[in-house]
């Protein structure tokens, strides 16, 4: 049996227009812990890594361990039914191949039930290692959206350094090169505008900004994006979920060949 | 042009 509800349902529904158009389908795990997901692109350049711990949901009820594998842009069409205030419920059962959402008006005056068919998808796990990062850059969301869509415009693939001066980013393209330098700001009254950036050792690397800029639709999540970046590893992009969770976006790297 | 690495090959099957 599993009965998961969330009052913010429009967290949930944030999420699923986050990351239905990276991945096409995915499997849910239910756990005691909480409800997770992880998922490559197509072309497994990328991965997406969801977690919204069961503490966060205003009730959460899952008896085992649960695997539900969805079709995420079914399940978009079935969350975007869903009002911005209202109430999500996902429910689900091991025996039965369906899952719920039911949606629950703040006034408790619409009640809605969207069933949808689960499918079969076999994705192999991958571990994901904690690492230490040779820098990590944590600034407002809103300003590395614009970034991403701005440097699009220019050229396909983005430079990422992190220098004692600040964090650089860098594009060619036929039209031309851009370069934008954003440097530590920690003088702004609101912490959320701050941007920190904490340097280990000077990092450099190159990105498909195709990528960056899907990442970026999970900005309405978080007023705060952090970047994460080893030379030896992929960028991780992370957008906290309001004190429940996080996505998190890995992306490999593009090297001179 | 570059050459776009995979991600999988960073992280360990389970």
């Amino acid at each position: 049996m599993l009965e998961l509800r969330l009052i913010q349902g429009s967290l949930l529904k944030k999420v699923l227009e986050a990351i239905k158009d990276l991945v096409t389908e995915a499997n849910f795990d239910c756990s005691a812990t909480g409800f997770s997901l992880q998922a490559m692109d197509s072309s497994h350049v990328a991965l997406v890594a969801l977690l919204l711990r069961s503490e966060g949901f205003d009730h959460y009820r899952c008896d085992r361990n649960l695997s539900m594998g969805i079709n995420l842009n079914n399940m978009s069409k079935m969350l975007r039914c869903a009002g911005p205030e209202d109430i999500i419920t996902i429910k689900g059962d091991d025996g039965t191949d369906t899952v719920t959402f039911m949606f629950e008006s703040q006034k408790q005056d619409k009640i809605s039930d969207f069933e949808m068919k689960l499918m079969d998808i076999d994705s192999e796990h991958l571990g994901i290692p904690d690492a230490e990062y040779q820098a990590i850059v944590r600034m407002p969301s809103a300003e590395f959206a614009r970034i991403c869509k701005d440097l699009g415009s220019i050229g396909d693939t983005v430079v990422i350094s992190v220098t004692k001066e600040g964090v650089k980013f860098f594009t060619r393209g036929d039209v031309g090169s851009a370069n934008i330098v954003c440097r530590q700001n920690t003088s702004v009254d609101k912490p959320e505008d701050s941007t920190v950036i904490e340097m280990n050792e000077p990092v450099s690397l190159t990105f498909a900004l195709r990528y960056m800029n899907s990442f970026t639709k999970a900005t309405t999540l978080s007023e705060v994006v952090t970047i994460s970046l080893s030379s030896e590893l992929p960028v991780v992009v992370e957008y906290k979920i309001a004190e429940m969770g996080y996505i998190r976006f890995y992306l490999a790297p593009k090297i001179e060949d | 042009g570059d050459l776009q690495l995979i991600i999988s090959g960073y992280f360990f099957q389970l």
